[in-house]
Formats: structure tokens, sequence, C-alpha cells
């Protein structure tokens, strides 16, 4: 069987994804522990998505941020 | 809309490909990106103009990883392109992902379906939240008419409608789960989950999920028809039948199953059947029925035959059940029995409906 993605590899994943359409600033985010602003934007994600919206990285908010897409920000200012 | 709802301020918009991509021909891609822009002129007064040189509104090119906006794409996947809103300068501008491959049809990204989405961003859309609207931002392969109602109104609330229109015909908004009027196709389990269709999407219950997952059928089978009739699943078989007109398609986890589509008439069934309402199978005795307007037959699935003695009265056999149904389930020695907007929980053992409520109680409403 294929080895499941890490949690650092999904964090990661979900810190890029954040950043790029969510406006998640960085430097901010603590290592072990979800900081407000990811757990905050992870919930404005999955809002968006009509997903759970639980703030965390749960398979389905991993498995939509794999998916194939538009790179325009869906939410946030416009500068 | 972009907030401000930012928009061009003359409708004669120019637009200019700076470069191609390697994938298609030329005129492919000029092909291409002429109906992506006829799409959003069809349905407002907006009218787009080709330049071979200098500055245009809309300045369309291919390229790779940072490709001169500080914006960069990803390699391949991911990323597949992004425009920019209306403004001077780069406002309004496309670009593509070299690093995709880009196709005229379903084989690869295509070009037509992404530059109509960018284009929508070029004219003023954001983002759709309706997984059915052209500006959701996960890329769909589907044929047919690309705009859904959900684009249509977005695109005219800023331009308005053309004054001349061609006859369009957008794809429905995506039915809402906690609409008190809403109506199933089909229902059935797959694996412990249980999916329901309704359109040309499917609604996902997962034990473990506390939401549903609205998809498209096509953005996970894309040969089966947009629209479900029925189905039902074997699970001693591990298999879930999906019936369409008079074809049915069988499903193997989410895995398509070879050989099909087959005929319903396969089953058993007179060639006067065209289409089956609901089908349910009932674990407690291997039988499946298969509801057709007024009427059920029962299917054996243990010898594939269709039993003798129907077609049988839905009416005389169900009691307190209406006559037709859309859609049926079999959970626990109840039948759950779906007609419009109403759900009949129906116990097999006591000939009764037991309760009745919402259709849309199982989506959590």
């Amino acid at each position: 069987l294929p080895l499941p993605a890490t949690d650092t590899d999904n964090r990661l994943l979900a810190e890029k994804y954040l950043r790029r359409y969510y406006g998640l600033p960085t430097g901010l985010l603590g290592s072990r522990k979800s900081s407000d602003a990811m757990q905050t934007k992870i919930k404005e994600m999955q809002s968006f998505f009509k997903l759970k919206v639980t703030g965390k990285l749960d398979d389905n908010t991993l498995e939509l941020m794999e998916m194939a897409r538009c790179g325009v920000p869906d939410i946030g200012e416009y500068n | 809309h972009f907030p401000r709802d930012i928009k061009w301020q003359n409708n004669n918009v120019t637009f200019r490909i700076v470069n191609y991509t390697p994938d298609l021909k030329k005129s492919d891609v000029d092909r291409a990106i002429r109906n992506a822009l006829n799409v959003w002129s069809d349905v407002t007064p907006l009218t787009f103009k080709k330049l071979h040189a200098g500055i245009a509104d809309i300045m369309i090119g291919f390229g790779t990883k940072e490709h001169g906006d500080f914006n960069p794409f990803d390699g391949p996947d991911g990323l597949l392109a992004h425009a920019y809103p209306p403004g001077n300068g780069i406002g309004g501008d496309t670009h593509f992902d070299e690093d995709e491959h880009w196709s005229k049809d379903s084989t690869a990204y295509n070009l037509f379906l992404v530059a109509t989405h960018e284009f929508g961003h070029a004219l003023g859309l954001s983002h759709s939240s309706d997984p059915g609207a052209l500006m959701y931002p996960i890329y769909n392969y589907a044929r047919g008419y690309p705009l859904a109602e959900d684009d249509i109104e977005g695109i005219q609330s800023l331009y308005g409608p053309n004054p001349n229109p061609r006859k369009v015909k957008p794809k429905p908004d995506a039915p809402n789960k906690c609409d008190p009027m809403l109506s199933f196709d089909a229902v059935t389990e797959l694996r412990g989950e249980t999916i329901i269709f309704k359109d040309r999407f499917y609604w996902r219950l997962h034990p473990q999920m506390p939401e549903p997952e609205q998809t498209l059928i096509k953005s996970t089978w894309p040969t089966i028809p947009n629209k479900v009739d029925a189905a039902y699943e074997n699970p001693e078989k591990d298999v879930v039948i999906i019936f369409s007109g008079i074809r049915m398609w069988a499903l193997n986890g989410y895995n398509l199953v070879e050989g099909y589509p087959k005929y319903i008439h396969k089953l058993g069934l007179p060639k006067t059947v065209r289409e089956i309402d609901a089908a349910v199978y009932i674990r407690d005795t291997g039988k499946t029925l298969l509801f057709v307007e007024e009427e059920y037959w029962s299917y054996d699935e243990n010898t594939g035959t269709m039993d003798s003695g129907y077609p049988r009265s839905i009416e005389d056999d169900f009691p307190g059940m209406d006559d037709e149904v859309d859609a049926a389930a079999y959970h626990y020695g109840y039948l759950y029995f779906f007609h419009e907007h109403v759900q009949y929980e129906y116990s097999y053992s006591s000939r009764k409906v037991m309760r009745i409520l919402r259709t849309n109680s199982i989506l959590n409403c």
C-alpha cells in the first residue's frame, strides 16, 4: 500500500493553499498546534465549499485542497 | 463579484492572444478563446474585438511557474489558470499554466472550459460556491452549454442582458438540500454510504461525515447520464445498479463495472417499460423491487429472473402509500419510499406506514 501522507506534508499543503487563496499570513503559525489564523482560514475555506466547518484539516478538506482549480482567490481583498 | 463590483465601463472589450500552447493547433486555441468569449457575449451586451498587436483589455497568454506577474503557477495539476478582474494594466489579463496539458476534449484540461471560467473573472465575476456553476473554482469537465443560471445572473447583474438574446439553455442551480419541496430522483446505499441522486448532482452521506457532500454526477462518473431514474445496492454481490431510461450501469465501489450499460429488458422487464422510477433490494428476501409508474416488479437476485405474478399494484400491496414512487431504500425491516417532498417509512413485516416525514429529513434538514 502507498504510505499515507504525513501530517507535516498535509500541513504544508494546507498552508500553501490557504496563503494563496485565503490570504493566510506567513510567519505566524506554530509548528505543533494550529494557530488561530490558520483555523480561521480553514473555516472560511470549509464554509465556501460547504464542507463541515471544523477548522481542522480533515480528509475532505485535504482532498479538496488537492483538486485542480483556478488560481483566483475564493474570497478576500482585491488590491 | 469582486469587491466594489468592478466591471468594464465600456461594452466593447478588446483581447489579444500573446502566445500559444504547443499542446493544440493555433487555430484550435483561437477557436477555444473565441468560443469562450462568445459564451459571455451571448448573454450580455458585451462585444469582443481581437487585436493582433499592442495592448488589449484582456491579454491572454500561456506561461509556467513565475511568468511575470509575481503570481506563479505550480507545475502540472493544482493551479490551472488565473485571470485578473477588470481594470487598467494587468486588469482583465488571463494566464494559463503551460505545465498543464490542454485539449479540445475531455482527454486533458479542456481549454475552452477553463478559458470561459477565466474570462468570467476578466469580466468581473468572482468564484461561485455553487458546484454546478462554471464559476465554481474546481475544474470539472462537462459537455454542452457551460453556464449555469448562477453564472448568468452574476454577469447580467453587472452588464445587463443581451438586447438581441440568443436562445441558451443554462444549467439549473444546484438543488438546495433544505428546500422543503425537494424531491429525489434515486436513493441507494453504497458500502455503508447513502447516495442520493437529484438532477445532475448527487449527495453522499457517510456515517462519519455530519454534513452531506454534493457533487456533480459527471465529475465522479463521466459516462453515466446526468439524470438517474433509480438505483439500488446488492451488498452480497457488492454492486450498485444505476438506471437511466432503458439502460443500466453497475458500480463496484465507485468504479464502473465493465460490460455495461445493459438494457433494463435483460432483467426480464417487457419492452413497454421505458424507465424505472425506483428500485430497492430487500436483503431478507434476496428480491429487488422495481417500481414503474403505479406498479412494481420483483426480481430474484439469486436466480437472475423476474418473479411470476408481477407487475402488481403499488397501492394494493403497500397500503397507505402513494401510488407512485420516486426513490426507495431499505433499512432494518423498513422500506423508505420517497414521493415528491414526502417520505414514507413502511414496515415490511407489519405491512403498514409507520411514519411520514419530509423527503429531505434524510439530509439533516
